[in-house]
């Protein structure tokens, strides 16, 4: 059972640690609070972004903690994958830059399971193969329409759907 | 494996039956604030039983049932469809009567209990620890979250 | 003590409703639970968003939510209005127009009160009358830049700052 | 009254002393994530005594001092200019020692108490319930805090 769980936890640990650096040229790792007997502690994140020193993870800024959070997530998804991954505007708090590295790592890991991302940011409706557009009719109701031609947002306004 | 499609009947904003198709590799979805694109992450979350009622932003259960069409039912299916093109499909309707609901799973056609789907869904790696959803403003929850609650995630897999 | 809050109550709820319709061209109104003996119960916010029915506002969109909160602030701030708001991206979850809406609402206000706002959105650094850039240079440390010329974002990238 | 300048001395990725000057009107504050945005924000919750240490990301008031100086203060001064060009001058300093820190608030230049700094904010409608600083992610929480939380923030005016 230990042996295990550390089989598991070396693997997300080292993908974390690929991942983490490519999305935000930091350095991080994951740690167990007691290495000899896991299930004794807890799981530790120590993040360390570009140019800092090592860091308590809570005064991390809230767009380092997204990125934080997300590599934790690709991580344990190349160890255990999932057909699918929904994702409600993850990108909220990146900054241009980040939220492109993050989108083309989105499309990157799409080769191995399906994404879908909610999001009202350009990079990540760049980077997508496919748009959906939602939006609430007159009546009331929302309604769904699939897009052909993706109009790229001026700065986060709606793209304009056309219908497939 | 993938989702091919999710079936959204009377769920919330999403008054008129809706069909949304899904094709493999990587979605956006995009619209104006408040249009239903977190609906439809809440009707993926209601019909494969991956959280509490509060996390769809409901009290109960019958909330989720649009308020606009009068109608007494919400369905959700998902179809999934894997890589010998066979199908899975979930589904989840409740029903509300005079001063009560019914909560009903379907796995294939055939009525489910809640731990029926979770141990098939499980065999997908699809569970509601797995980080298959991350809802609206909780992606830096798994940098808060109590170390041991972490290390617990791990322990699901192994 | 019963006559001063309900006093305060009401023209709070006034400016709420006004300023809830400028920003969501919807209707919205607040209510105490015991009208009679305010403080033996709480204030309720009630949200209709245009072209819907009334809705328990745990169920809002991430978008209604953040306008409904600040609609609250800026009925607050009319009636007591303080000398500074220190805003850190409260914009961070709305669609284009409305993020336009509260920019502009934002710079009405900031007739009677000065505004800071953190934020990445355009039209937030396009309705500022000022710009102050932050950066982190090689060394680790924090520096910031008055802008005089502001560059706006072609999508959430930082604008380039000009020192002062 | 406005704020016409913060002055941060060694205070989170402040390092080096720094002054932010502010004019009237209607101010934007960007860079890139990390940069220092948020510390800013957290610098007048600080030195105006509005919030508590961990909502300044903080474990204990020992960690807002910069981590890279190898300074044992830090201090920030918010200088507040009235409409008749009157200074207010509202400042706190952490000082480590080996195994202990010291927090001390001047108002004005004299030493002060947090209450003295709370009552003379007051004057202002600047208290900690008032809605003067929204951190980042906090925005909502206006709309999902209970309603006699809510109805409470309007007593504290009557
Ligand atoms: N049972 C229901 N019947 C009808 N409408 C509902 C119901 N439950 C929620 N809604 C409405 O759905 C809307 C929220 O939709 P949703 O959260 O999906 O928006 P969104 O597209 O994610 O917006 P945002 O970009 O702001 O996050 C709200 O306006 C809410 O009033
Ligand atoms: N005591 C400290 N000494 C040095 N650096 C610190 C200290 N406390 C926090 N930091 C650093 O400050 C950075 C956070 O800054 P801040 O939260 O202000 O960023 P931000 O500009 O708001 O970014 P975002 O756009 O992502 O919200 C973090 O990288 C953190 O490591
Ligand atoms: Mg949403
Ligand atoms: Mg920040």
């Amino acid at each position: 059972k230990r042996q295990e769980f550390m089989l598991a936890f070396d693997q997300i640990n080292q993908n974390f640690q690929d991942i983490f650096a490519e999305l935000s040229h930091g350095h991080g790792k994951l740690e167990l609070e007691h290495p000899e007997d896991p299930f004794a502690g807890g799981l530790v994140i120590r993040a360390q972004p570009r140019d800092k020193k090592m860091q308590r993870i809570e005064a991390l800024s809230g767009g380092e903690k997204s990125l934080t959070a997300l590599s934790f997530v690709f991580a344990f998804q190349r160890f255990a994958p999932a057909p699918f991954y929904a994702f409600d505007e993850v990108d909220m708090m990146l900054d241009g830059s980040n939220a492109e590295r993050l989108a083309r790592m989105v499309k990157s890991q799409s080769a191995t399971a399906q994404f879908v991302a909610v999001s009202l940011r350009r990079p990540m409706i760049e980077n997508a193969d496919h748009a959906i557009g939602v939006s609430l009719r007159a009546d009331g109701y929302s309604r769904v329409v699939g897009i052909r031609e993706i109009h790229i947002p001026d700065e986060e306004q709606k793209p304009e759907p056309q219908p497939v | 494996m993938r989702i091919k499609e999710i079936e959204l009947d009377n769920f919330k904003s999403f008054g008129k039956h809706t069909l949304v198709p899904l094709l493999d590799g990587f979605t956006t979805i995009s619209g104006p604030n408040g249009s239903g694109k977190s609906n439809i992450i809440d009707s993926l979350l209601f019909a494969l039983g991956l959280s509490s009622t509060r996390s769809m932003r409901a009290e109960r259960l019958p909330d989720l049932l649009n308020n606009l069409s009068g109608k007494n039912e919400a369905r959700v299916t998902v179809r999934f469809l894997n890589n010998d093109n066979e199908t899975l499909e979930v589904s989840r309707r409740i029903r509300v009567k005079e001063n009560s609901y019914t909560s009903t799973y379907w796995l294939n056609g055939k009525t489910a209990t809640l731990t029926e789907i979770h141990e098939e869904l499980m065999k997908y790696n699809v569970s509601p620890t797995g980080f298959n959803v991350i809802m609206q403003g909780d992606v830096t929850g798994i940098v808060t979250m109590s170390a041991t609650e972490r290390r617990k995630i791990i322990d699901e897999l192994a």
